[in-house]
């Protein structure tokens, strides 16, 4: 019987917790520095292409299997307007400004 | 590649004003 009860309880403690949650947007994709997971992912991999010319749209989506090709030309017009990114040699390549 | 070195002078200039 005392199992039980305590057992019952249980459940009542966790509910609390649960109420932090709503605070800060909420689950793992923590934006970082203003950006969504998506944009951040692809900044990431734009910085990170050795590439002279710069990374093309194609190569985002081979890395970003998951992400549809509009979630990643959206990803790109912010960061190009933000500034994080630039186009080199036509509109589907981008380099990172911070990469030099 | 004139272009793109403009490209990349602007992009700064936006970072830049995006930090201040």
């Amino acid at each position: 019987r005392k199992n039980l009860m305590s057992a019952s309880k249980a459940p009542q403690s966790f509910g609390t917790g649960t109420g932090n949650v709503g605070g800060y947007g909420g689950g793992g994709s923590l934006p970082m520095n203003g950006l969504t997971a998506h944009q951040a992912q692809v900044l990431n991999l734009i910085k990170n292409c050795p590439v002279p010319e710069g990374m093309s749209l194609q190569e985002l989506k081979v890395q970003l299997h998951n992400v549809s090709m509009s979630t990643i030309k959206q990803a790109v017009e912010f960061l190009s307007s933000e500034g994080h990114i630039y186009s080199t040699v036509d509109d589907d390549h981008y380099k990172s400004t911070d990469a030099e | 590649l004139e272009r793109i070195r403009r490209n990349k002078e602007a992009a700064r200039q936006r970072l830049a004003e995006r930090n201040v």
